[in-house]
């Protein structure tokens, strides 16, 4: 399996709707400070579930929706869509798995697989046993690889299980 | 269970030490359980030797030693049990000029069976990708995808 | 000794406001005291809005917007009290090419009043220094300085 | 007052003696990764004073002695001296003050002022007020800095009463 897309629409600061298509190999995310980069790293935290705002930077999960700019008004929904390739790693029969997530400014909020609405767990559910989740390994940024070298024993114990 | 972990971790450790003799070009590297005979219940212990350097705590390796320490360990997870895309977020940013290289290539090996977003300021990890996505914020507070480049 | 305190916060802050503005060609950033109506009791919060941005909790900012705000309120009370001389280790290292030009402008004006050791892998950061030590480790483990480069 | 120059002999991978001169102005550092410039940093904070080992990257303060390369054996005696240009920001007749700090192996420690030997106290009190001291402000590296933006109320106080 691999991400084939990433869709943005007012997920910080991506208040227009941005659709990143990925390929096998190697894409890189370039851009100058603030320019959202790691707002797309986060969607992709948020779309497969993450639960902490604080893990998004932000204090209340209200945060990730886009809060206006000197020349946009606030938007009222935040949305991100995963696009997953399946060669047979989900238990699921299509070929092509979407992952949505949905945040109201009200407070309500989706979960959607294949535009069907769904509970977090059957998202969870699915991906199990592939690595794939918020807190995988395999969404690391500099700070969290540091930490990986002075967490103390048994925290590091936790990221080899993952792979086991 | 304990089959299961026991086998991850031996096979995990193979990698790192072979990764960070790679990456340090030389030098040694291992994982070891502390803390309790049962493996389901051991902590997880980091040693790693530079060339030429004498043993010492980890805590006394530069930033940019860190950063490649972590690298290999990452990557020697990766080599066990590959994930199907990886994002690494500025992973190079305490990396000098010859470390980025030895980075890069190892990133390209594993990216022939793992998908990699690699977000970064640096250029050498920039020619090393298949596709470059550039953000831009011209219309301020506005994030808008700009610039698609394809290699070949 | 309230009086003191009073000064310098309010000197401090008129000077990030002004850096903060600079550095990030516009915006606006500024100090409050909280958590309690006594200056000698509060403690400082600290808030930063990029230009055209709005104004939103300092954990949003991302990792680049993060360093040049301290770096903003580090020279700001250094423009208040210089200190005799200041080490930076790498604190450029988060910033693209356009923010390290403006970190590097407002360095050189600094240094007229205070002596900057910068340690960097920056080629724009190490083109601004008046001179150059170059640390090598040509035999592993052990540190040697091998070049001086005086500009002029 | 300015710093003049940093004499290591046996601090961290400083296992020869090696002597920075430093002039007014930008002086940059500059290397490969784990060449010893953080140890320079290290050294200067260790020499005004420094008390914990952490700070230093250690475990024990006996770690900041050169421990022995492939090629060398460890030595037993780290020690770093700071000389200071003097234009009478410091309460004392001398033109130029050699601050000095040594660590023997076996744990006996000194500290010096212009080669004499003194207690850390002094070394303190000669520099209260000019902002030189082992917490500094003017001593900072880039995670402090970003620890200044999500540090507590309170905590970031303590920064700005030092300038007070
Ligand atoms: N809810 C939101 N609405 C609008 N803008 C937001 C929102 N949340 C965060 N932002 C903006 O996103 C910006 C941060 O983006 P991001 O962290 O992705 O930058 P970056 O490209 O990673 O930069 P760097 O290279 O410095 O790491 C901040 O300036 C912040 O103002
Ligand atoms: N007591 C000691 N004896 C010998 N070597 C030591 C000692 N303490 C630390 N070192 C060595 O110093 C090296 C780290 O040096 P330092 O942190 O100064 O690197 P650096 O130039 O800042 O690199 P980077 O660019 O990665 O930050 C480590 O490799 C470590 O082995
Ligand atoms: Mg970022
Ligand atoms: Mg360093």
């Amino acid at each position: 399996m691999h991400l084939q897309s990433v869709a943005l629409h007012g997920f910080k600061s991506f208040a227009d709707k941005t659709v990143l298509t990925l390929r096998p190999g190697v894409t890189a995310i370039v851009g100058p400070n603030g320019c959202g980069k790691s707002n797309v790293a986060d969607a992709i935290r948020w779309a497969l579930g993450e639960q902490s705002p604080k893990t998004l930077r932000g204090q209340r999960m209200e945060d990730v929706i886009f809060h206006g700019s000197v020349s946009r008004r606030p938007l009222g929904l935040a949305e991100v869509s995963l696009v997953f390739t399946n060669d047979g790693d989900l238990a699921v029969p299509w070929s092509e798995v979407m992952v949505g997530r949905r945040l109201y400014r009200d407070g309500e909020s989706e979960y959607l697989l294949n535009r069907t609405a769904c509970r977090l767990k059957d998202i969870h559910d699915l991906f199990l046993g592939t690595g794939v989740n918020p807190k995988a390994y395999a969404l690391m940024e500099q700070e969290r690889l540091a930490h990986l070298l002075t967490a103390r024993p048994i925290d590091r114990r936790v990221f080899i299980e993952e792979a086991a | 269970a304990q089959e299961r972990f026991v086998q991850a971790f031996e096979a995990i450790n193979a990698n790192f030490q072979a990764l960070f003799a790679r990456l340090f070009e030389g030098g040694r590297a291992g994982l070891c359980l502390v803390e309790s005979e049962d493996p389901l219940e051991a902590g997880i212990e980091l040693q790693a030797q530079p060339r030429g350097k004498r043993l010492q705590a980890v805590s006394l390796l530069s930033g940019g030693e860190k950063a490649l320490t972590g690298l290999a360990l990452l990557f020697a997870i990766f080599y066990f049990r590959p994930s199907p895309f990886c994002l690494l977020d500025e992973v190079d940013a305490p990396l000098d000029d010859a470390n980025i290289d030895r980075f890069v290539r190892v990133l390209r090996e594993l990216s022939a069976q793992t998908q990699f977003i690699v977000i970064t300021h640096n250029r050498k990890t920039m020619e090393a990708a298949d596709v470059l996505y550039g953000i831009t914020m011209d219309e301020p507070g506005l994030s808008r995808l700009v610039s698609v480049t394809l290699k070949d």
